[in-house]
């Protein structure tokens, strides 16, 4: 039973981190390609 | 107190973008031979604080061969790059610059440049010519030969071989050889140098007295050859073409 209440305590703060429409961020690095990759 | 240590930088972040432009412009000024290059992509981007306003930017680039000449007054901005389909060729810089009070500068670069593998042209666009070597007897051949061609049909300068810039080959369907290279006028016309090419001398190194020639020779199924070349100080502006678009963008890629 503890273990199932962490993992939903951490289940309910994962979403209160990550609001509605949350979109992660892309790799800082490489950036975007300008004409094409060879 | 210790600085704090700077913001991390995303290869697409603004000030990424900028430390690049700054260094690709300082590339090109540094080059005195082939095309110019546009940045293609930024690779890695690492900033190194030296104190307060004062960063060290180490960047990672990855750059194209544009179709604009290193002596050609075509802004970057302005030039094409090369096609796939054209053999690309790519280079690859580390470049260290300072950030200092928002001022960007270069302290070192390095590059090397590359040709797509022959390969991958082939194996993409099996009838693609491929680039090559500036040294190759038909690529030198075919230069000789549009520049006596068109040093004997021009009424301008007579004009003598700077550099190869490019040489292509053809097989398939017609053995063609396509060239670019880039020539300086001299101080005699082409009929003065008919009576003594020995004394004619390139004009003092000045981007007016710089062109650039572009040449395509058939050699099968007959035999034809074509070229065209451009002063980049003898741009003759057309009735229908504001001066200024013409002075900027030399047409030396017409062919004729």
């Amino acid at each position: 039973p503890v273990a199932k209440r962490a993992v939903a305590e951490a289940a309910q703060h994962d979403k209160v981190a990550r609001p509605v429409g949350f979109v992660p961020l892309p790799p800082p690095c490489p950036g975007k390609i300008r004409h094409f990759d060879i | 107190v210790p600085a704090a240590p700077p913001a991390p930088l995303g290869c697409d972040d603004p000030e990424s973008e900028a430390a690049a432009e700054v260094a690709v412009n300082y590339i090109n000024g540094q080059s005195h031979h082939g095309y110019k290059f546009a940045l293609n992509r930024i690779e890695d981007v690492r900033v190194v604080s030296q104190g307060p306003n004062n960063d060290i930017i180490f960047l990672e680039l990855d750059l194209l061969e544009t179709k604009c000449p290193i002596l050609s007054p075509t802004p970057l901005a302005n030039c094409t790059v090369r096609s796939f389909a054209e053999h690309a060729v790519e280079g690859d810089c580390d470049v260290k610059l300072q950030r200092l009070d928002g001022v960007i500068s270069v302290l070192a670069s390095k590059c090397h440049s590359h040709a797509d593998s022959s390969e991958d042209i082939h194996r993409l666009c099996p009838d693609c010519p491929l680039l090559a070597s500036l040294n190759n007897t038909e690529v030198l051949e075919t230069v000789s030969a549009a520049l006596n061609d068109f040093n004997s049909k021009t009424t301008g300068p007579y004009l003598r071989l700077l550099e190869i810039g490019r040489g292509q080959i053809q097989y398939h369907p017609a053995h063609i050889i396509a060239v670019e290279f880039a020539v300086g006028a001299t101080n005699c016309s082409a009929e003065e140098a008919k009576v003594n090419v020995g004394a004619c001398q390139l004009l003092p190194e000045d981007q007016s007295n710089f062109g650039f020639c572009t040449g395509t020779m058939v050699k099968l199924p007959s035999q034809d050859l074509n070229v065209d070349c451009q002063l980049y100080g003898h741009q003759v502006p057309t009735p229908d073409t504001p001066l200024l678009s013409r002075v900027f963008q030399p047409t030396s890629q017409d062919t004729s």
